[in-house]
């Protein structure tokens, strides 16, 4: 599970059996008291039942393998939406997107709450993250567009029946090997580069002793925590499988130098990783200043596996296009079948990068019927929000 | 040496919690998502909310949200627009 927190918005995703609308109440009332965002329910933000006024909320998630299991208002979308309902003044709207005996997706979606917009007095005194008079014009919310925001573009892929030989990847015992070889390999050449300084010429790894005062320091109790802990330890395990299953490659450092990845294996399997991707310095005026995340989540398991990616780092900023993501988040994990869902602010990149209206338009066409190659695409579904577009599409091995 | 720009991410691990978790019981992949903005951008808090908004709740304050959702924090990567929390579970 993962949780990020902005300063104007909280993003968590959770797995398994969690109840994660259960924590609405305590998080709409920490947002009041602690972070002091408007409220109501309460005269005072002290009182218990002090709630912060969302600006807006959305909920998703796809249909559950096993939703007789789950807990609390997470056994049927009816019931979620009851939840939501209740605690959202106003409510909001709830959409099933995708084939009812297939591999749905549930949406529930408010509106803006237009009396949270700003005053339409431009704060000049920011840095930092904090209002300047560019942000104020280039997207954000501004004075002179009342409930409009950041341009804002979310990917997210849920993929199932993963190719069990990719998923192996995923077990602690798998990724203990691999950690295991990898330091072997390390230790080798540091070895090899022991003897050549010591020789002067290039030795052969097999005629090192390994017993040498040289192997001796390298098996030094200190090395061998450093083993243990990259054999065992999840935050280790996490970032040798990041790695090896080309995760990291998703967003290079070599285009992100900034760009740092939290990874965790759990045992005996199951995988979860935060990535923060500050903007590349070279990326586009639009972009400066900015930073996103990806996410991504696996369980492995034959019978039920599943793997979710999900980012908000926009296509096409100085990497890989969306299209781009999605074959390479696919080809991680080669699934049976997968859904993607892009969700992003009406017209949102209308002029970024240099082209007009008409030739944005022609682009997300393009991306609308955008093929992966190996699969088949089975559903291609739009929907026309008051101010996001959202396209479904989903797939299954050719 | 290495030394990270000032736009690097910093990670803190929360050992207490992330030396013993057992996912055994694990059966259920898709996620649930919930997205709660209270403003409509970072640019555009209210007068009355902290400066950085919802970063400034420190992270023990959200540990009891968390326990109600039943999560606890592995570990924090900070940087100055996100802060991403990775959960157990």
């Amino acid at each position: 599970s993962s949780m990020f927190v902005f300063p104007h918005k909280l993003i968590l995703k959770t797995c398994g059996t969690t109840t994660l609308l259960l924590g609405l109440q305590r998080m709409l009332h920490i947002a009041a008291a602690n972070a002091g965002f408007p409220f109501r329910n309460a005269v005072s933000v002290d009182h218990v039942r002090a709630a912060a006024i969302p600006y807006r909320v959305f909920y998703s998630r796809k249909n559950f393998l096993f939703p007789d299991k789950q807990r609390g208002p997470h056994r049927s979308w009816k019931q979620e939406v009851k939840y939501l309902d209740d605690m959202i003044e106003g409510g909001g709207s709830a959409y099933m997107v995708g084939r009812m005996n297939g591999d749905h997706w549930y949406l529930y979606i408010t509106s803006p709450n237009k009396t949270l917009t700003p005053p339409l007095t431009p704060n000049l005194e920011a840095v930092n993250g904090h209002p300047t008079p560019e942000s104020m014009s280039n997207g954000g919310s501004g004075a002179n567009s009342p409930g409009a925001h950041h341009n804002d573009e979310t990917l997210e892929i849920l993929m199932t029946d993963l190719d069990p030989e990719i998923a192996k990847q995923f077990f602690l015992s798998n990724a203990s090997a691999v950690a295991t070889d990898k330091l072997a390999a390390e230790t080798q050449e540091a070895r090899r580069k022991a003897a050549v300084s010591r020789n002067g010429l290039s030795t052969p790894i097999e005629e090192v002793d390994v017993f040498d005062n040289q192997g001796a320091d390298w098996l030094s109790a200190k090395k061998l925590d450093a083993i243990e802990e990259l054999t065992t330890e999840g935050h280790a395990l996490g970032t040798v499988v990041s790695e090896s299953c080309g995760l990291s490659q998703v967003y290079p450092t070599s285009v992100y130098p900034d760009a740092r990845v939290d990874a965790y294996l759990f045992s005996p399997c199951g995988f979860s990783a935060n990535g923060v991707i500050p903007a590349p310095a070279t990326a586009h005026e639009d972009q400066h200043n900015s930073t996103h995340y990806f996410t991504v989540h696996v369980t492995p398991e034959p019978g039920f596996s599943f793997a979710s990616f999900e980012t908000n780092v926009p296509g096409r900023q100085n990497g890989k296009t969306t299209a781009e993501i999605i074959e390479h988040v696919v080809g991680i994990f080669r699934p049976g079948r997968f859904s993607v869902t892009v969700f992003e602010t009406k017209g949102r990149s209308a002029n970024p990068y240099g082209m007009g209206d008409e030739g944005f338009k022609n682009l997300a066409m393009q991306r609308l019927v955008d093929p992966v190659r190996g699969y088949r695409r089975i559903d291609r579904i739009v929907h026309d929000f008051e101010d996001y577009d959202l396209v479904f599409r989903f797939y299954e091995r050719e | 040496t290495f030394s990270p720009s000032e736009g690097t991410p910093h990670l803190t691990i929360n050992h207490d919690v992330a030396a013993d978790l057992d996912s055994s019981n694990a059966f259920e992949g898709p996620e649930k998502l919930l997205e709660v903005w209270f403003a409509p951008s970072a640019a555009a808090l209210p007068a009355s909310a902290a400066p950085s908004g919802l970063k400034s709740v420190p992270a023990e304050t959200w540990v009891g949200m968390l326990d109600m959702v039943n999560c606890k924090i592995l570990s924090v990567l900070e940087s100055e627009a996100v802060d991403a929390y990775l959960l157990s579970e």
